[in-house]
């Protein structure tokens, strides 16, 4: 299973859609002045896999991941974050590179062979909506894909700014937690 | 189950051990059961001995040491079972020069199995990167990105860590 | 006293703001009673707002946001009331290239009223010391210090002789 | 009140007796390679400044903090950190500058006019000691000697490493006493 592409939009300071593609291998840097919305697209990846803490993603509560408008923008109404995902077992129909992914459960039919798209969308009247490849699922779905890959709800994949020295201070049985993850 | 979690904890020690002491040119980086009568429901402690100091907490090493040691048990984890990417947040904010070289060493041999997306400040860890994305706030509080597609930075980058070796 | 908090109160946040705005280029810097109506058991919080972007909880500034204006705070405390010395240690790491610059041009602005020490990496932040202590660990595990004093480099020998006495 | 020199002998990886001589006013960087010790440092100075908590010190008991013994040293029995300050109104017998400190109550007499030295030793045994010009004194007495000059219980004055965000994420009231420190 590979990363393809993170989509942005309406999301903390991505007032308009920005979009970041992947060959699925490899290193991208993302860099950049203070203040520019690095880390707020390490909230975004976090925020699309299902993340249920405002505190964790530096909020208050769930609406300050809504572009609250700047000295130019008003507020957006919508936040939306789009991963896609390809995974070649799908595309070919044999068994895929085993990257950690259990096979997809109940996966809707997607745009393109093998393609997986995550989708997450927060209203400014609070309503929220998880998508699998369009079709509207409930945030089990979401968590049940990325099950055992490092980027469930205990994403060791994912390092937060300043946050690296968790896995040393987390209590013992946390740390059993992240290789059961792994296992 | 117990016996996946006994698989996974051997397998990724193994992999800790050899990351730790290739970060550090030796020493001592393991983890290590809480409760060795009692896998099935141990915790789990880590063990950092960088080389030449005397074994103690975690807890007293230094900033850098931490991030080389989790890093190392990161890379450990994704070598016994790798993820589809990992994301790093300025992971090399607390490394001094030579050390973040290393860490970078690191990320390119484990880079054709994992799309790694790493932000950061650092000239020297941006050189090994084959695509930069620029973030940029040119109008007031709007991000907007810029990609760029490094032509083949990888080749320079090793000449530079086989020159600072 | 209460009478003694409020003249503080104010007079830090006098400072608060206008070095605020310099790091920053602008925006709004300020420290506001949580309970306005209670001054003498109020707690404070503290506003943070860059230029061009909307007021929110200082939660959500970005790391080197946070690291500006925190330093803004302590620098303006100590030029309500000065401390015989300050430890900062490596609090640049979160900054860019020109922020570092800024924030090192802020030190230099307070440096005459109070002694400095600053832990760094940062060959920017160093260009200012007019000592540097090197921490060496020559022999593994044993710090040793050698000092160099940068306004007149031919007297690091000397004063390393000093020193280990 | 100026600060003149740090000694430290047998703390942390300080095994040796090393020195910091500081003018009292200006810069003075510490730099070194990664876990070279300069941390420690400041260590040493939030501990001899009377340090309670030997978790601020990232130890788990405060017998951490003494030197313990590296390839080809044994542990150190002893650990001491002596803080040297000058106070030019002592010195001259006319009020000194004012950066914060109370005019120290009841200050043994020192080996040099103005001089302040603070000392505090932790024995192996456990036996700890603190000394104010030579003289055996209580933490209490060290603790009044710096209060409201953002060196005291609440050091605003020293900022640890990646500790900087502490006063952004405190209670309001912890800000209150920070406030309340320095008025
Ligand atoms: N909902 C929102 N609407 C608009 N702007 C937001 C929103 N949430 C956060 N921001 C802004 O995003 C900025 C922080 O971005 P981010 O943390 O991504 O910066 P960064 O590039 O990682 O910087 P650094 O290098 O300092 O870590 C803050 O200035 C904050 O005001
Ligand atoms: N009691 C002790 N005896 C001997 N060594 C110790 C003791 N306590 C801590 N150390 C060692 O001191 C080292 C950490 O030093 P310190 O935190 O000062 O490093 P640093 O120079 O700040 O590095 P960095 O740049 O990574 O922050 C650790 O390797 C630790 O093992
Ligand atoms: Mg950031
Ligand atoms: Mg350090």
């Amino acid at each position: 299973l590979r990363l393809k592409q993170i989509d942005l939009c309406g999301f903390k300071s991505f007032c308009d859609r920005e979009r970041l593609r992947f060959s699925g291998t490899g290193i991208a840097a993302v860099v950049g002045p203070n203040g520019c919305g690095k880390s707020n697209i390490c909230d975004a990846v976090n925020w699309v896999l299902g993340e249920q803490s405002a505190k964790s993603l530096r909020g208050a509560r769930m609406h300050d991941v809504i572009f609250n408008g700047s000295r130019n923008r008003a507020p957006a109404g919508l936040a939306t974050v789009t991963l896609i995902l390809h995974d070649s077992g799908l595309a070919s129909g044999s068994a895929g590179e085993d990257n950690g992914m259990p096979r997809p459960v109940r996966l809707p039919a997607s745009r393109a062979p093998g393609e997986i798209a995550v989708t997450r969308k927060l209203f400014s009247s609070g309503q929220s909506k998880y998508m699998l490849n369009g079709k509207v699922v409930r945030l089990r779905d979401v968590q049940d894909l990325f099950l055992g890959s490092g980027l469930g709800p205990n994403h060791y994949a994912i390092i937060e700014q300043g946050r690296i020295g968790r896995l040393l201070s987390a209590r013992a049985l946390d740390r059993r937690a992240f290789v059961e993850e792994a296992a | 189950t117990r016996k996946k979690f006994t698989a996974a904890f051997e397998g990724i020690n193994l992999h800790f051990r050899q990351v730790f002491a290739t970060l550090f040119g030796g020493g001592i980086g393991e983890m290590r059961l809480s409760d060795p009568d009692n896998p099935g429901e141990s915790g789990i402690d880590i063990v950092a001995q960088p080389p030449g100091k005397r074994l103690q907490s975690v807890a007293l090493l230094s900033g850098g040491e931490k991030s080389l040691t989790v890093m190392a048990l990161l890379m450990a984890t994704f070598r016994y079972k790798p993820s589809p990417f990992c994301i790093l947040d300025e992971v090399d904010s607390q490394l001094d020069e030579s050390n973040t070289v290393r860490m970078r060493s690191l990320l390119k041999e484990m880079a054709p199995e994992t799309q790694f997306i790493v932000i950061t400040h650092s000239k020297t860890t941006m050189e090994v990167a084959e695509t930069l994305y620029g973030v940029t706030m040119g109008e007031a509080g709007v991000s907007r990105l810029v990609s760029v597609r490094m032509s083949d930075p990888a080749a320079g980058a090793e000449e530079q860590d086989r020159e600072r070796e």
